[in-house]
Parts: C-alpha cells; structure tokens; sequence
C-alpha cells in the first residue's frame, strides 16, 4: 500500500484484494470501501499512508464492545458455555481459559460435556491434569445435560468461581443436534435461571464466508455472547469475524494463537485490523 | 443465492439481440462476486472470470440464440474441467503394505477420515490397518484406538513421543498382523511451522508412502491456497480430501486448491460417522460452487 502515493482506482482495487483474500466477504468489503471513499472525499486526503490509517479506524470501529469482564464475576460459580461447529478448537480453547482464570486466582471446574465423540472426555481430562482444575466428567455416551448440571452442582459445592462446560462439535446445519444443544441450555437453567452467563462460540479463523452462517444459527438456538477466533497463528486473517461483527453485532472476546497452553489472548480490535493489513 | 442473481442477469441478456463485450461483462460481475462469496480464492477467481470472458468472447456465442444461457454453460463447463476427473483411485503397493500418510491442518478431519478410509478399503476386501502417529495432541491416540475398535480394523501406536519411530515400526506390526494398507494420522499442523513440516517430509522420506492425502476442512476460507501449496511444494501429494461437506459451506475452497495444485479430489467427508465418505464427482462439485 504504501508504495504508491496516491489514492487512486488501482489503490482501491489493492485494498479491495487485501480485503476479499482475508475473508472479509464481499458485502463488507464494499461497505467498508465505500465508507473510507467517503471519509477521502469529506476529509480530502490524498497520501497512501493516511488512507491506511482511515482503513485500520473503520474496521476496528466495527467491533462491538467485549461482554465479558473477567475481573467482575459475581456468580458462584459463573458458568461458560462453550459452543461451535466441529473441529474448532473448543477444547483446547477451555484448557487455555482454565489456566488463564487460574493465574488469575480464580477457582476452575471444567464439565466434559462432549460425550459423543472418541476420546473428548479423556482430551479434556488432559488439560484439567495440566491446568490442575477439577473436572466433572461422566461416562461415554451419557447424557450431555446430566454432566452440565452435575458440573454447575460440583461448582457451587465446591466454590468455583467459574465452570466452563464443553460441548461436542456440531454443524450448525443438524437439527437434531442444535435441538441437543437447547435441551443442554435449558437443563443448565433448570439449575440456574441465570445460567449459562456467558455463551462462547469457537471460530476457526481459517473458515470462510461459511462463519456466518455458522453465527447465525448459533445465535437462533441458545444465543451467543461472544466469540472465541482460534487459530490466528496460521496465515489467515479470519475476516469473516468482520461481517458477523457488523452483521450480528458479536464482539470478539479472544483470540486463538496456537496450541500450547498460554496460547490465549484478549481481543484487540486495534491490534487486529493492524494485523489485517500486515 | 447464485441462482436467482443469475436469473435476473439473464433475463437481461436474454432480452437482447445478441451478445455484446457490455452485457458479458456485467454478467460476468455477478458469476464472479458469486464465486468469491463461495470462498473461491479470489486470484483464482481473476483467472477464471479472464478464461471464461475468451471463451465467451468466441463466435459461437455470439451467434446462440440464448446468449445469456450460453455464458452459465460455459462457466459451468468450466468449473466442471477445472475440477478435474471423477475418482481418481489410489496407488497400490506392488509389495505390501501399501502406505497411506494422511496430514493437513489442525482440525481438518485427519483423525476421523483415518478410520474412514480404513472402513472404506476393509469394505473393497482389503485388510488395513491404522497407525496413530500423532504424539502431540492429548488422547490423540485413544481417540484412533476407539475408532479402530469401533470397526474392527487393527490400530497400531506406541508410547513413543517420535513420530517417525512409530511409523517406522508399524510396517513391523502390519506384516505381523498380515494387514496390505496402512493408514499413518499424523498431527494437525501449520504449513508455516518449519519443525513440523519437516517431521513430515522425514516421514515420507523414510516410509516412501504410495499415497499421500492433504486433507482439508471443507469450510475454509482464502487461506485454502496457501496451506494447499506449501503442503504440495514440501510434500507433493497425490490427492485431496474435502470433509465437512455435510454442512451448506459452498466449498469454494475445492476450486481454489484443485487450481493451484492440479491434484485431484479423491474423497469428500459428508459426516462425523465412519461410512459417512463418498467419491468426488466433480459436476456435483461445480453445482454446489454455483449455489
Ligand atoms: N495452530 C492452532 N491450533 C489450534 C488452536 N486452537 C486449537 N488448535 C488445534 O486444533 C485442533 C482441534 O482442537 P480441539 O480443541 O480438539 O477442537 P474442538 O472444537 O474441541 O473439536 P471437536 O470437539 O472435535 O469439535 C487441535 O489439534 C488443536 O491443538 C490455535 O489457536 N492455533
Ligand atoms: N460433520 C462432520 N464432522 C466431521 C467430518 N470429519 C470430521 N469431523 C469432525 O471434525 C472434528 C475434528 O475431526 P478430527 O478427525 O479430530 O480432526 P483432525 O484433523 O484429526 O484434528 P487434529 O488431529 O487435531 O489436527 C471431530 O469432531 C470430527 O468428528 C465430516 O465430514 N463431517
Ligand atoms: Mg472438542
Ligand atoms: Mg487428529
């Protein structure tokens, strides 16, 4: 961007590239554009270097304000609820949550609530042994909403501060598991009406234009308070975050950035659109 | 949705005498905002749309009766020859076992296409047998083991924390056990985390698999190319597994990879259950891109 002085046609095609190849969409994409000629045009800048800056403001600017305030939990215990479609990086995402609330001095119970697919019991069981939090956990095959409501039970007994309760990999797309996932909520209401505090959905930053829907769908079952966008470490931008901020007014509360234990952080808009750009 | 936006243009096409650089042009617009909102990468788009508009440019459209028809056929066609022949088969081993390695990003569906495959090849006679080499991810290996029980089909894994050791010693073990096939899962990894790359790279060195498949969510985004070539440059694959197709992502990633790489699609994933795999077809393929 920087190497042209102008603001021209061909600048705008460069940015409309950089846009589109980060997932963006094209919708957004447009608006986005749409909006920074206008802000060219009223505030008459003619140098590459401030058009940059007007493009890092506007999209920032697109991100709603993050919902959860993780020094101000006042339920005993404040129960997360973590959802998304296959392979996101759920699970690894509550491992680093769990440690992230540890350091922080608050008291963890996570619920191994993915009794469906092979081996996520014992998947999660590995982080809790590493994060050295309890975990509630039945048998393979059991019933979802009975682990839910016995981790909640176990939470407030033993004084958690925070119960994150994992969910297993669903396409937004399969009736019968979205209805799982309501049936799940609804019997973690029984015992709190208040409950689940704070409904996080994991999104793969490498996923397309598909993450909205994804959103969408999530939002129409059990509502959604924020997102989780994993997998920022890699080469893609996960723009479609962008679109479901400005669509759905979600904000983004973390970012994924890899594998290991600590590689969790609070979102930044600011540091984002930047890295958007890079 | 593709369809009804298509349906508006050509009615406007269709309304005219014939075919004009405009009118393809404006049609052109629509096909190829539709194809980016299918994730299609978008400079595989510019080359395509650029493909298209010569061909539409030629004689014969120009004198069809229905110009506007005629130019959907044509990107149709051409999505169609780009995404290449219907299944394409795997290689066998003159000697056995023949060695599958199976490797892609993190999440893509390694794990789960691993006992796909196996239940797919046990389905056409022959005796496979899976090997859990991914070390890194907790219980990635119980995860393979509950998988094989699940089918019957032999797992083999170690406690070893070394990838290639264990591939290494499950040639040892399927002879044993009499299995033809070996399947290796392998750790979901980055494209750009050098260290892992490389393990791969020794594998294949070593092992010299007949077939090696890049197995790729089918929801991803722009990013599709980039993973796809690195893998290729590095590990040159044979062929590509698409999963998640069961969901409504367009798949635009399949016309992205199969462009920059030229390797065929030989599986999709339409489920999480082990049957749930079918062939490629690629004019299926081309329908769904178009929306
Ligand atoms: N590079 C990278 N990998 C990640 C990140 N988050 C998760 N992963 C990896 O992605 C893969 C899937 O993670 P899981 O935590 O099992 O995902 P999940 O959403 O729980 O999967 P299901 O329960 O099967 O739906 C694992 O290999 C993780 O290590 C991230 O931020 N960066
Ligand atoms: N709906 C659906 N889910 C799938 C499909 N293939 C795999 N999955 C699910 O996707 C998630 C990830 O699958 P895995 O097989 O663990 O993926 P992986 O590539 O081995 O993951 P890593 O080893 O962590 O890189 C699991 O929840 C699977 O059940 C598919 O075709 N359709
Ligand atoms: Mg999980
Ligand atoms: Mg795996």
């Amino acid at each position: 961007i920087n190497a042209k002085k102008k603001i021209d046609d061909e600048l705008l095609e460069e940015i409309e590239e950089i846009l589109i190849s980060g997932d963006v969409g094209v919708e957004t994409t447009l608006e986005i554009i749409e909006n920074v000629k206008q802000r060219v045009r009223k505030e008459k800048y003619e140098e590459s270097h401030e058009l940059y800056r007007i493009l890092r403001e506007e999209v920032a600017g697109i991100f709603p304000e993050k919902q959860f305030r993780e020094d101000g939990l006042s339920n005993r215990p404040y129960v997360i609820l973590v959802i998304g479609v296959n392979g996101t990086g759920k699970t690894t995402t509550i491992g680093k949550l769990a440690n992230r609330f540890r350091q922080q001095g608050k008291k963890v119970l996570l619920a191994a609530g993915d009794t469906f697919r092979a081996a996520a019991i014992e998947q999660l069981e590995i982080w809790a042994q590493r994060v050295n939090v309890d975990l509630v956990k039945h048998q393979f095959g059991a019933d979802p909403g009975a682990v839910a409501f016995d981790a909640i039970q176990a939470g407030r007994s033993r004084q958690a501060d925070v119960v994150i309760i994992d969910t297993a990999g669903r396409l937004h797309t399969k009736v019968n598991l979205m209805e799982e996932l309501k049936k799940v909520q609804r019997v973690i209401q029984k015992v709190d009406p208040g409950a689940p505090h704070l409904n996080l959905l994991v999104l793969d930053g490498t996923t397309g234009q598909n993450a909205l829907n994804q959103a969408r769908q999530f939002i129409d079952a059990v509502g959604v308070d924020g997102i989780v966008l994993t997998k920022l470490d890699g080469t893609a931008k996960g723009g479609a975050v962008i679109g479901i901020a400005h669509q759905l007014k979600l904000p983004v509360e973390y970012i994924g950035v890899g594998e290991g234990i600590d590689d969790l952080q609070p979102f930044d808009p600011q540091l984002y659109a930047e890295s958007l750009f890079a | 949705d593709l369809s009804s936006k298509l349906e508006s243009v050509l009615k406007k096409v269709r309304g005219q005498g014939k075919l004009t650089e405009k009118n393809i042009a404006d049609s052109l617009k629509e096909i190829r905002r539709a194809l980016l909102e299918a994730d299609v990468n978008y400079k595989v788009v510019k080359n395509f749309i650029t493909e298209v508009q010569e061909k539409a440019l030629g004689e014969e459209v120009l004198r069809s009766i229905t110009p506007g028809q005629q130019i959907v056929k044509i990107v149709y066609d051409e999505l169609v020859q780009l995404m290449g022949e219907s299944h394409t088969d795997m290689k066998t081993a003159g000697i056995p076992p023949t060695i599958v390695m199976i490797c892609g990003l993190q999440g893509s569906g390694k794990t789960t296409f691993t006992g796909k495959l196996g239940n797919f090849l046990r389905k056409k006679g022959r005796r496979p047998m899976l090997v859990g080499a991914d070390v890194y991810r907790p219980a990635a290996k119980k995860q393979l083991e509950m998988l094989g029980e699940s089918i019957g089909i032999p797992v083999y894994t170690s406690p070893s924390n070394d990838a290639l050791e264990i591939c290494r010693a499950s040639i040892k073990a399927a002879r044993e056990k009499a299995c033809d096939v070996l399947i290796l899962d392998t750790a979901g990894r980055l494209h750009i985390d050098e260290d892992m790359m490389r393990e791969l790279e020794q594998v294949k060195k070593e092992l010299k698999p007949h077939e090696i498949l890049f197995v790729a969510d089918g929801m991803t985004g722009q990013d599709a190319v980039n993973a796809a070539k690195q893998f290729l440059d590095r590990l040159d694959f044979d062929g590509v597994v698409l999963t998640k197709m069961d969901g409504d992502a367009r798949g635009g990633a399949a016309l992205s990879i199969r462009a920059v790489t030229q390797r065929p699609i030989k599986f999709l994933s339409i489920g999480e259950k082990l049957d749930a795999v079918e062939a490629f077809h690629p004019d299926r393929m081309a329908s769904r891109i178009l929306g």
